[in-house]
């Protein structure tokens, strides 16, 4: 199965249409492998990215170098994960 | 296994073979009310399974419920599960629910995707597609919510097949949705089309391919407004209302733009919980509160189609 220790999902609330268009860059790209939970489309709605680990450090430097700010919604994904597979084993038990 | 209805524990997700045996015990409690029908089989030979509530009548005027078509959306199978028990524990009980089972049927499609969902708890618990082979690339599955003939292929979907969002080779290439597609097209008297996906918590009608307004925009806006104003009144869960493609983006190839098509005027999609803390992770226990609140505004959409024949 495959795992997402360290994967974080972010939270970017956009405020321009300029950096709408920087995040679908990142959308486009493929190598950084982001998961995009919410898309950039508008400034209304928030953008949710699950971030791999190893692509952590560059997103964060992408998003820092346009001033673009944003929050971790999960700090850990594989902990989330885990928490959820355990509740799952407890109630089949 | 769980067996009985009643210690299923429908505040927890289940694996797909668990919720299968679920619908065998909900079928022989309510043998008067629900049967389960075979709607045909997954790319990876899954049976898929139509819960279907009717006391009588032949091809009544129905409503269409389907839930998990995006397969990591766990949220909206565990409030299809919560919500086929409820319709069959309060028929009988809900002079409302009794009535309108009185003279319409309900289909309920509980795991929409159900290789998808498989491949969640085995593989890879961010998986959204169908898991089918596409020739020509390493990369597999389809969105199904983006391989309906309705806009199909038009922006707001990707060709790429390794993208989350790949509409697929044609309309109706993905067996999962031409099994649904069949069902509604040999009926032909459905009235209502909802489709239940997670997460932002919004309540949607057509168009996602194109944001002109459908002709029955004010009454679907007004309908979706009052539905979600008794969604809100349980515990305060705020949603946004409007089509798809304006309060979220343009999608090409959904399922409730062609239902829409075919003539089913109450089409519907909800996103349920949560705003993004979890997002697809959402914790076991707030499933039953999802659930709850979601029945509310389900039952209103409902209710509307039942006081509304056309």
């Amino acid at each position: 199965a495959r795992v997402f220790t360290g994967d974080q999902v972010i939270r970017v609330n956009v405020q321009s249409e300029e950096e709408i268009q920087l995040l679908q860059a990142l959308e486009n790209q493929q190598e950084w492998e982001l998961d995009f939970w919410l898309h950039p489309v508008s400034t209304e709605l928030p953008v949710d990215i699950r971030v791999p680990r190893s692509s952590l450090s560059s997103v964060k430097e992408y998003l820092d170098a346009h001033s673009i700010p944003f929050t971790v919604m999960i700090d850990n994904l594989q902990e989330v994960l885990d928490a959820e597979k355990a509740e799952m084993s407890e109630n089949q038990m | 296994k769980e067996r009985s209805t009643r210690s299923f524990n429908f505040g927890a997700y289940h694996r797909l073979e668990t919720i299968y045996s679920w619908m065998d015990t909900l079928v022989a409690q309510h043998p008067n009310l629900v049967t389960k029908q075979e709607i045909g089989k997954s790319y990876e030979n899954r049976p898929m399974y139509v819960l279907k509530f009717s006391t009588g009548g032949n091809k009544r005027p129905a409503i269409w419920i389907d839930t998990g078509i995006h397969s990591r959306e766990w949220v909206s199978q565990a409030t299809g599960v919560w919500t086929a028990n409820k319709i069959a524990t309060d028929y009988g009980r809900d002079s409302s629910l009794t009535s309108l089972l009185n003279t319409m049927d309900i289909y309920m499609l509980l795991l929409a995707n159900p290789d998808g969902y498989a491949y969640t708890h085995t593989n890879d618990r961010m998986w959204r597609k169908t898991r089918s082979k596409i020739s020509g690339s390493v990369c597999r599955g389809v969105d199904p919510n983006r391989n309906w003939d309705a806009g199909f292929g038009g922006p707001g979907a990707s060709k790429n097949p390794c993208s989350d969002s790949y509409h697929g080779p044609s309309a109706h290439s993905e067996i999962e949705v031409k099994n649904v597609v069949n069902l509604i097209k040999s009926h032909g008297n459905f009235k209502s089309f909802i489709s239940v996906h997670a997460y932002s918590q919004l309540l949607m009608y057509p168009y996602g391919y194109s944001c002109r307004n459908v002709p029955h925009q004010p009454e679907l806006d007004s309908v979706g407004r009052a539905a979600v104003q008794k969604l809100t009144s349980l515990y305060g869960t705020r949603y946004k209302v409007g089509s798809i493609c304006n309060i979220i983006y343009q999608a090409s190839g959904g399922s409730i733009d062609w239902s829409y098509n075919v003539g089913i005027k109450y089409s519907f999609a909800f996103e349920l919980r949560d705003t993004g803390r979890y997002g697809f992770i959402l914790p076991a226990n707030q499933i039953i509160p999802t659930a709850s609140e979601t029945w509310l505004a389900l039952k209103h959409i409902m209710e509307y189609v039942r006081d509304h024949p056309y």
